[in-house]
């Protein structure tokens, strides 16, 4: 006939949830999501960290990736690439060799790395740091470097890795992006090794620049305008899921 | 009759189902028989409700919908779903103990993304691919 037959569905089952079914259904969609319970913060309330510089500037990253999640995904994505997982990270410690007249001057900003989830791969990683427009050196081309701190000496000079290099001139401002991609790849393979970045300023003729007189903020600066590291990751193909 | 009917076909034969329109005025929801034919429906996690938003920046919430309802085809209705699903609901009315009725489930993803601090207030943004159910349609 034309009617479809009375009998139950075989293939697919249908009911209605119950509260508690309903509850932990919702628990395991935001375990999916990575929300498996609320972490436990070390600072005040969001409301006071928000105007940050990290979480600003990934809020814009999140307003670029729900662009890209209405439309598919797949290879019309724009921005973030093949990042699966993007996470910033606040400068714990700030050194500073900027004292007096000993030179080189450099700073140097480390990062606590222990919380990346396994089974991740570096896919980019950037130091973020604001530059406000500097007098001294007055008119000046700027090489800001950073470098990897590879392993610390008791009586000598830390052993460095070269990293990224940008020019700029002393009265620009704005966020100054570097490379550490090659860092972060490391510090994910050996976790222990974190040692974190250096960075010098030198003119064109090769005289280092206090990075603080150069206009380079650091922890003490705004709020907003603070270094920070951000690191694409890309999820391994298969990745590990707990048994649920 | 078969060489008459073979010019007539269309040159794609092979075409991906049709998905399920979400339901409007026109849309026959509880089908000729007060079933529900298979369409996406909604549960939505509300990261507010749970009083998550300290620690969850974006979204405030996560619509997580699925396909539900009945695949069924009478013979003189729309069929908005396979070829395979109409020949598969068909031998399940002949041999329901054999062959399974096919089957409501979602026909297109996308991803979507989340915003949070983990416990060492560093912000990560995490993507989750085809995780959004867009359209459902009989499988």
């Amino acid at each position: 006939g034309s009617s479809p037959s009375p009998r139950p569905a075989a293939g697919c089952p249908q009911r209605r949830l119950g509260p508690r079914e309903r509850r932990d259904l919702q628990r395991e969609i935001l375990a999916v999501l990575g929300l498996p319970g609320r972490p436990r913060l070390r600072a005040p309330p969001a409301a006071a960290r928000l105007p940050a510089s990290a979480p600003l500037f990934m809020l814009d990253l999140y307003h670029a990736m729900a662009g890209d999640d209405d439309e598919d995904g797949g290879p019309r994505e724009r921005g973030l690439g093949r990042a699966d997982l993007v996470m910033s990270f606040v400068n714990m410690v700030e050194l500073d060799r900027a004292l007096g007249h000993q030179e080189p001057h450099w700073k140097e900003f480390r990062f606590d790395l222990t919380q990346i989830p396994a089974g991740e791969t570096v896919t980019a990683a950037e130091f973020r740091i604001y530059k406000l427009p500097s007098t001294h050196p007055l008119n000046r081309t700027l090489h800001v470097s950073v470098f990897e701190v590879v392993r610390e000496q008791a009586n000598r000079e830390s052993d460095l890795f070269f990293l990224d290099l940008q020019t700029l001139r002393a009265e620009d401002e704005g966020w100054l992006v570097l490379d550490v991609t090659a860092a972060s790849d490391r510090w994910l393979s050996n976790r222990n090794e974190d040692l974190g970045l250096r960075l010098y300023v030198e003119t064109e003729d090769g005289r280092s620049v206090d990075p603080g007189l150069a206009g380079l903020l650091g922890r003490r600066a705004p709020r907003s305008k603070q270094p920070f590291m951000v690191t694409f990751f890309r999820e391994s193909p298969n990745p590990t899921r707990v048994p649920r | 009759a078969v060489r008459s009917l073979r010019r007539r076909l269309p040159k794609k034969t092979n075409e991906l189902p049709q998905p399920n329109k979400l339901p409007g005025i026109f849309d026959d929801i509880h089908g000729s028989h007060g079933r529900q034919v298979c369409r996406r429906h909604e549960l939505y996690v509300s990261f507010q409700d749970l009083g998550w938003l300290d620690w969850v920046i974006a979204p405030q919430g996560y619509s997580a919908y699925y396909c539900e309802g009945e695949c069924s085809f009478p013979l003189d209705s729309c069929m908005n779903a396979t070829n395979h699903a109409i020949v598969q609901s068909l031998v399940h009315l002949m041999k329901p103990d054999a062959v399974p009725k096919a089957c409501c489930a979602p026909t297109k993803l996308s991803a979507t993304s989340v915003l949070y601090y983990d416990s060492s207030n560093n912000v990560i943004l995490r993507k989750h691919r085809n995780m959004v159910v867009k359209a459902c349609g009989c499988h």
